[in-house]
């Protein structure tokens, strides 16, 4: 474990177990090579670990007895407070209020959208689900396939090759037939795609989307950092949501996606069913992170 | 990088960098940089691309030839596996395009049929490539498989391309139903399984070395096919399923598109790594 590894590197250098000035940067050099592991980008580990280093060099490690569990705890409780945030609950501004869920290819974008919609639903509100994805084989059959499980209707157009029409469309359709709230699946798209990315500031300066949701997939690597940053500055993301945390990847592109955008993790995919769309544990995820 | 005169520690400390930031993990990366100081004084800036090149070739040759298995004359089932979301439908299409152009007489089996418009949109893809697909929607997945079989034989096609559903690899009873698949090609068509494919989506990290260990010993993996490299993310992880698990990477994704499909080239991934 890292308190294990750590309490090793403390002992090799100070032959007491006490963190000195001087071993602090073989024990963090530790921490970086446990974030590292656990997927954390790199550019993000840089900036926890000076931030922590402040803090670890404090009067309570270096009087600690266990100096390796102190600096474990440390950095716990700094994991824990950066992907905490406030515990953000999803808007319901906007006649209708709309929900548009981007991301990279793959991450899980169609099947959070049903899960969302059912959970909306429970939450009171009258969905509708919108077909935006007009380029991947059977997007939209698979989508409707999706909202009969969840009982919930979706607005597609079988034959439209035009997104901003589909989402017009749509959101006439919601308000005459009184869905107060539209969830928009759109298409995988790269963050490099200028003419995808130009898509959705479309369909964003257009709609002015309450909730603008970067789907991520839990099992990313180092390249979350500038997926997610370049999503933000482009679109200016309201929130993320976790995918596939039922699998057991370390999970460290949670820590630098919310890093990077400063925006909170809404939700957690924790399975491919309906029913598998859970809020998002601060402390869970940190504790996943170290290992 | 060209401008300095020797490798020195900042160079390394940036080389270093620049592999964990593919995804080639901790463990790799120092390896690498770390024989790369024991060298430096034998080596300018100005050929740290070739030095690399060979470095990289050298680490993954453990893990035998990148070659596409395909026997003339005879059936080749290649089984395509992995997680969620990786590209193992989309590559199926390249595939069975590619093999096409070739003149070959492809079949395609439709084994996913969990996911919602699964067999649909593998159908879809079977009909760009101008392929014959089976799909049995209800059934079981190694139903399927049996059933593509039995025609894959009957009518001599060249190829059989077993498309599955994604599946987490810590799901017991998912990696056990891909282990009866596996034995339903194993009885019915002894020798036939040319290729068993781990299909690896470039922007993952670590897991996927815990991916490559768990299908390997599920379904005896011949390769990788590494999807997605036309984003940023340059799957570095392949390095370590190369060298720690001896398994090839033998097919790229490149795109969404059906021609989107390359073979796996050493010298083309490092020149992309550093470039
Ligand atoms: N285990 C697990 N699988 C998931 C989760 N979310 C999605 N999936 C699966 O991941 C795969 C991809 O999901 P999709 O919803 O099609 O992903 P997408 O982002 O819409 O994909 P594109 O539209 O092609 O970009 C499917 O097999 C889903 O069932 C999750 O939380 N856990
Ligand atoms: N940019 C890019 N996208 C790709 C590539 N390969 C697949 N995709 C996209 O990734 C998404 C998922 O591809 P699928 O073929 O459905 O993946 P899968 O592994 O079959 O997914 P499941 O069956 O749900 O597990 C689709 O949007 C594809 O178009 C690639 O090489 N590059
Ligand atoms: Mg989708
Ligand atoms: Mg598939």
């Amino acid at each position: 474990t890292l308190s294990e590894r750590l309490q090793n590197t403390i002992k090799d250098i100070s032959g007491k177990g006490k963190i000195t000035e001087e071993n602090m940067n073989d024990a963090l050099r530790e921490v970086r090579r446990a974030l590292l592991e656990a997927d954390v980008s790199l550019k993000v580990v840089k900036a926890f670990i000076s931030n922590i280093k402040d803090k670890a060099i404090g009067e309570e490690v270096l009087k600690s007895i266990t100096p390796g569990q102190q600096l474990v705890k440390i950095v716990y409780d700094e994991l824990v407070q950066l992907l905490g945030g406030q515990n953000v609950p999803i808007s319901t501004e906007g006649k209708p209020n709309i929900i548009m869920l981007f991301g990279l290819q793959g991450s899980g974008k169609t099947t959070t959208a049903a899960k969302l919609a059912l959970k909306i639903r429970k939450g009171g509100r009258n969905p509708l689900i919108v077909a935006a994805d007009v380029y991947r084989p059977a997007a939209i059959k698979q989508l409707q396939s999706l909202g009969k499980q969840v009982n919930i209707p979706v607005y597609a157009e079988e034959d439209s090759k035009d997104v901003r029409q589909i989402v017009t469309s749509a959101i006439k359709f919601a308000k005459d037939e009184g869905y107060n709230s539209v969830i928009v699946d759109t298409a995988g798209r790269l963050q490099i795609d200028t003419e995808l990315m130009a898509e959705l500031l479309i369909l964003d300066r257009l709609f002015e989307p309450a909730e603008k949701l970067l789907v991520i997939d839990s099992m990313m690597g180092q390249e979350a950092v500038n997926v997610a940053q370049t999503f933000d500055e482009q679109l200016g993301i309201t929130g993320i949501v976790m995918t596939k945390l039922d699998g057991d990847s370390r999970g460290g592109a949670a820590l630098s996606v919310v890093q990077s955008t400063g925006k909170p993790v809404k939700f957690a995919g924790m399975g491919e069913k309906m029913d598998a769309l859970e809020p998002f544990y601060p402390e869970r995820m940190a504790q996943r992170i170290l290992g | 990088a060209q401008e300095k005169e020797e490798i020195d520690d900042d160079l390394l400390d940036e080389m270093e960098e620049k592999l964990i930031r593919a995804d080639l993990g901790v463990d790799t990366a120092v390896q690498v940089i770390e024989k790369l100081r024991d060298n430096k004084n034998k080596i300018k800036p100005s050929q740290l691309s070739n030095y690399f090149k060979d470095e990289f070739k050298e680490l993954i040759k453990g893990a035998g030839t990148g070659q596409i298995n395909l026997k003339p004359g005879q059936l080749n089932i290649f089984l395509i596996t992995g997680v969620n979301g990786s590209g193992k439908t989309t590559l199926i299409g390249k595939l069975a395009y590619k093999f096409r152009q070739q003149g070959r007489k492809v079949l395609v089996a439709a084994g996913d049929t969990f996911r919602a418009a699964a067999e649909d949109q593998l159908e879809i893809w079977s009909k760009r490539a101008g392929v014959d697909i089976v799909r049995q929607d209800d059934a079981d997945p190694a139903s399927v498989v049996y059933n593509a079989i039995q025609k894959a034989k009957a009518e001599n096609y060249d190829v059989l391309l077993v498309d599955t559903a994604g599946r987490l690899h810590n799901r017991f009873n998912l990696m056990e139903e891909l282990r009866k698949i596996k034995k339903v090609i194993d009885r019915e068509a002894p020798g036939l399984l040319s290729e068993s494919l781990l299909v690896i989506d470039a922007t993952v990290g670590q897991n996927g070395l815990k991916q490559a260990e768990v299908f390997q010993e599920a379904v005896s993996l011949t390769g990788v096919g590494l999807t997605k490299l036309d984003g940023t993310a340059k799957g570095g992880i392949v390095m370590a399923i190369a060298k720690e698990l001896g398994i090839p990477i033998k097919l790229v994704g490149v795109g969404e598109k059906m021609e989107d499909l390359k073979s796996f080239n050493a010298e083309e991934y490092v020149e992309a790594l550093f470039s």
